[in-house]
């Protein structure tokens, strides 16, 4: 099974097309993995980026030298997987 | 023995647990609901729609799906609520009551059961289904950029490896073609509404072309009612538009397949969360998802049902 310890979902928003337009060359980098939940769209509509561990500080550092602000919408995707994965069992035990 | 009344709706669960519950749902309704077969998975798992029908022949039906992309599992969650409830409210609620008894209703719970099954057992994470792409290590087409509307166009991709990979032709994977298959010999599908989550959008065609929809004012008019009903339950506000309009271009989508072939009420929900969990949505969030949800159905299938075509 896939773990996703450390990894991180970052709420990304584009100032302007050009940002719009790093963040999609920013996708492209097939060797970061990166995954967007939601998508790049448009100037100020949230962008929602997933971020392997290992590749975290050079996306961060990509996004703050563009000036593209963000925020930590999920600190460790495995932490919520880990807990979905407990209620689920909790569940089937009731 | 098993009964749709001890399932617990405010949990996830497996692919074989809905399933199973989909032949609870029809043994404690016979007189309402069927389990229809209309095609398998690439790796061979059955593809079930639930038929709600009061009877009658060559009825106009109205067409729901949740579980396209296998990961936002707030959206089956939501399909079994929602189907539970049809059936408990018809003969109590007067809209469910008149729309089954003039129309059907069909109801695919899980449209990508081998992407369902792998985040269940491999990647919590799979969006696409599980098919293998000829000369690339990346598995998996995004059944949502399949179909032969704008396939090809903006907002998909030709790399198998990303998550919007539009697959080798137009309804080349077979849980789309199956649906395709289904809703073209049925011949009187007057709606569809199809479930994903997330970011809070209630949107209509088109996504694979900025020109506005022939009716597009009309859909405007239902979506703004049906967005307003479903804030009125929680709050939970939404956007609405058409999809090249509100998120941005998408080739090869659903409902603008739908569009383009006749269905005139075609629309996609983008359900909850905008900004905390993405589709990692808490399974204490899947009662109050769909409850907020339901009144948004039910407009649009009042107004299917009252403007006939």
């Amino acid at each position: 099974e896939k773990l996703f310890v450390g990894d991180q979902v970052l709420r990304v928003t584009a100032r302007d097309e050009e940002q719009i337009a790093l963040l999609r060359v920013l996708g492209e980098r097939t060797e970061l993995q990166l995954d967007f939940w939601r998508h790049p769209a448009r100037p100020g509509l949230p962008a929602d980026l997933q971020v392997p561990f290992p590749c975290l500080q050079e996306v961060k550092t990509f996004l703050e030298s563009n000036n593209i602000s963000y925020s930590v919408m999920i600190e460790d995707v495995q932490e919520l997987l880990d807990e979905e994965k407990k209620t689920m069992n909790k569940s089937r035990r009731t | 023995e098993r009964s749709t009344s001890t399932f617990d709706f405010a949990s996830y669960h497996t692919l074989d647990e809905i399933y199973d519950w989909l032949n609870t749902l029809v043994a404690d309704h016979p007189n309402l609901v069927s389990k229809l077969h209309i095609g398998q998975s690439y790796e061979k798992r059955p593809l079930y729609v639930l038929k709600f029908s009061t009877g009658g022949s060559n009825r106009s039906a109205i067409w729901l799906d949740t579980g396209i992309h296998s990961r936002e599992w707030i959206t089956q969650a939501t399909g079994v609520w929602t189907a539970n409830k049809i059936v408990e409210e018809y003969g109590q609620d007067p809209s469910v009551t008149a729309i089954l008894d003039s129309m059907d209703i069909f109801f695919e719970i899980i449209v990508n059961p081998d992407g369902f099954a792998f985040t269940h057992s491999s990647n919590r994470l799979w969006r696409k289904t599980r098919s293998i792409n000829a000369g690339s290590p990346c598995v998996g087409v995004d059944p949502n950029r399949n179909w032969d509307a704008g396939f090809g166009g903006a907002g998909s991709s030709s790399n198998p490896c990303s998550e919007t990979y539009r697959g080798p032709y137009a309804h080349s994977e077979s849980e789309v073609k199956s649906i395709v298959d289904f809703i073209c010999g049925h011949g009187s599908v007057k709606s569809i509404i199809s479930i994903h989550s997330y970011s809070q959008m209630l949107l209509y065609p088109y996504g694979y072309k900025t020109v506005p929809a022939p009716n597009h004012q009309e859909l405007n008019e239902v979506a703004k009612k049906a967005v307003s009903d479903l804030a009125a339950v929680y709050g939970t506000k939404y956007t609405y538009g058409s999809i090249a309009d509100t998120i941005y271009m998408a080739g090869g989508t659903s409902v603008d397949w739908a569009y383009d072939n006749g269905v005139k009420y075609s629309f996609t929900f983008e359900l909850r969360d905008t900004g905390r969990y993405g589709f990692l949505l808490p399974s204490s969030q899947i009662i109050p998802t769909a409850t907020e949800t339901w009144p948004a159905l039910l407009d649009i299938m009042v107004h299917v049902l009252e403007h006939p075509y």
